[in-house]
């Protein structure tokens, strides 16, 4: 019930202590809970480099060049957070159909963040994930999340 | 009249009251003029009143499509002329033209479209 | 994990990217 800008005042700390990357049955490595999570609690900010929508192309094309996986979110039409080669661990947070978390954007102190919240209670050593509402296109991403009310495709 | 335009213009910028001058600052964005023009002869005039150690200009002829949160001459929709090197660009590719041109310069720049 | 990516820089809070001259350009002067 604090507000958010006092949640948020600790998150960089707590959640170093809350949650931690290990390898993953959805894809590679995931974000895992270190201890139990309460519903509705802030879990950690998906961190990165603050960049302008502009640059987004031009990044993406270089990182496909290099084989380098792209972690990018956006926070709105003008800013997105790149944690390609900047970041914490909240780039590792898989997607799922049947997520146990969600994502906001949330203005503190006139600056907008990218903050992750528990959907319900998590269980220590659960995975966390959250959908990642990707727009639909042609092209299909296959999704691996495993869950009964799996969509099939990430878009 | 010609001015700069308050609704065409990544938001960002500062335009002054008398709306013929921009300030901007950080990275690169665009504001075009309120009136645009398609076939025939046009020349316009800009002169650099202030710029600091590090800041650059790419000012020229540009379409509505351009990107405004970009340089003049990011894509197709525009050509400019930097102040850095005397570049000019379009496409994002960087030509010579000319050499550099900073504070106190007035730069002119003339367009020649098909009269049909 | 963040040690097993050289070129990978963990942080803890966002940083705002300070954008080069010839941030758009295809080659980099």
């Amino acid at each position: 019930n604090l507000p958010m800008a006092m949640r948020f005042r600790n998150l960089k700390e707590t959640s170093k202590q809350s949650v931690g990357v290990y390898h993953s049955h959805i894809h590679g490595r995931g974000l895992f809970c270190l201890r139990d999570i309460e519903s509705g609690e802030m879990v950690i900010e998906y961190a990165g480099e603050v960049i302008r929508a502009s640059l987004t192309d031009k990044r993406e094309k270089y990182y496909d060049s290099k084989n380098i996986g792209c972690y990018m979110f956006k926070i709105d039409d003008h800013l997105v957070v790149d944690a390609t080669m900047k970041g914490n661990a909240a780039r590792f947070i898989n997607h799922s159909c049947e997520p146990n978390c969600y994502s906001r954007v949330v203005d503190i102190l006139g600056k907008k963040h990218i903050l992750i919240f528990a959907l319900r209670r998590i269980m220590q050593g659960e995975e966390l994930t959250y959908d990642y509402k990707f727009p639909f296109e042609d092209i299909k991403i296959p999704c691996t999340c495993g869950s009964r009310r799996c969509r099939k495709y990430l878009n | 009249t010609v001015l700069l335009a308050l609704h065409d213009r990544a938001p960002q910028l500062r335009v002054s009251e008398d709306r013929l001058a921009v300030t901007g600052e950080k990275g690169y964005c665009m504001v075009r003029a309120t009136h645009c023009v398609s076939r025939g002869t046009w020349y316009w005039e800009a002169t650099i009143e202030e710029m600091p150690e590090g800041s650059a200009t790419r000012i020229g002829w540009g379409q509505e499509y351009a990107n405004l949160q970009a340089p003049l001459g990011y894509d197709k929709f525009g050509y400019s002329w930097r102040s850095r090197k005397g570049t000019r660009f379009h496409e994002s590719r960087g030509k010579h033209f000319s050499s550099s041109y900073g504070e106190g310069d007035t730069l002119g720049f003339l367009i020649t479209l098909p009269d049909s | 994990w963040s040690a097993f990516a050289p070129d990978f820089k963990e942080l803890d809070e966002n940083v705002e990217y300070e954008e080069r001259e010839s941030e758009f350009d295809l080659s980099d002067e």
